[in-house]
């Protein structure tokens, strides 16, 4: 069996759990923290047979991947007198950092 | 060295860790959440030499171990007018989860 | 490649943290607790390139070493006639527990 570790945005979080659900498999949710942005994040752990490997890390692809977005930006160019102008900015969102570790016995008490 | 992680209900944390104290073994708690019930759980990290790797896996079947308990669902039933009935019914409590790594190299500093 | 997990202290972790960065390499963080003292303390999750991990080691023990402090108690002796008198104290702080597993695949999505 193999240990999967995925660290990826808390937005992305709830759709990918009930996606990795629904394909049948168990998943557990660790709150963490990035330490460079020192910004919260999720670190899911996903134990799975060898031969779902694969299919769970296609899973992973799929809905966490990293996306150009498009957000209102709040810029109040000073030449227009300070009214709120939203102005669209492109942003690169999601995106996942995935490993995985051999898990050497497994058992449910 | 093994790097034991379980999987437990919060109620069979305080208990269980204290019996892996009392056997002279170290032990840190992660907060966790289940993906499916979105219920708060608790990860243990257990790091033992090999030849106690049975020992704590025993620890761990008899203080975590999935059992029947009776509990008093507050049933109001109409037919009595609406008086209070506690009506035990018999659910699932505990259970744990567990998955050991190999660990490669350990250092206290 | 690997994944090294660091159990410190709160306080060395802000530290520890800007130092692994600095050092161009990433870090997650997740809150714990220690068994015993059942305190908080810190758990780091670092993946590192097989050759990087003597450096992540090395800055580990730098910034994380356990060692001597002296922390002003809070004694009044009743002598003294209850007046508070700081009285330096030497006491262990710091340390970390550091093990280190094998991954098997790694990749940013
Ligand atoms: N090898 C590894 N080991 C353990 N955890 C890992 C890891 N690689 C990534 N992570 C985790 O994934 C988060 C996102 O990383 P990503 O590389 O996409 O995005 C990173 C990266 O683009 C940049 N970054 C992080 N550390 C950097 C550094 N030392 N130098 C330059 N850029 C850095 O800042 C973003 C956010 O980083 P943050 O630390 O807040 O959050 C990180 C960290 O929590
Ligand atoms: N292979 C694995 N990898 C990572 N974490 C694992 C795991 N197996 C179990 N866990 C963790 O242990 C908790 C209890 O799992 P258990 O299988 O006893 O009890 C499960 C199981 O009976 C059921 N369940 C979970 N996922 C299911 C699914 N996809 N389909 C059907 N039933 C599911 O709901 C109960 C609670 O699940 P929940 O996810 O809230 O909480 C799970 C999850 O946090
Ligand atoms: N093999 C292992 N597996 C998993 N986690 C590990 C570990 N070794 C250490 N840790 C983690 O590191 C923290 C500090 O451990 P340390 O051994 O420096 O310092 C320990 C040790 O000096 C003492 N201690 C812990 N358990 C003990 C026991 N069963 N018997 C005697 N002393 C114990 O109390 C201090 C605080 O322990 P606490 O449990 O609160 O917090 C522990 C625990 O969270």
């Amino acid at each position: 069996m193999k240990l999967i570790f995925a660290i990826i945005n808390d937005e992305d979080s709830p759709r990918l759990i009930s996606e990795i659900n629904r394909a049948g498999q168990r998943v557990t949710k660790l709150n963490s923290t990035g330490g460079f942005l020192r910004a919260g994040n999720t670190t899911l752990m996903i134990v799975v047979e060898n031969d779902l490997l694969d299919t769970l890390l296609g899973i992973i692809r799929k809905y966490a991947k990293s996306r150009k977005a498009v957000v209102n930006s709040s810029v109040t160019p000073s030449v227009l007198g300070g009214t709120f102008m939203p102005l669209p900015v492109e942003v690169q969102i999601g995106g996942a950092t995935v490993f995985v570790v051999n898990v050497e016995h497994f058992e449910k008490i």
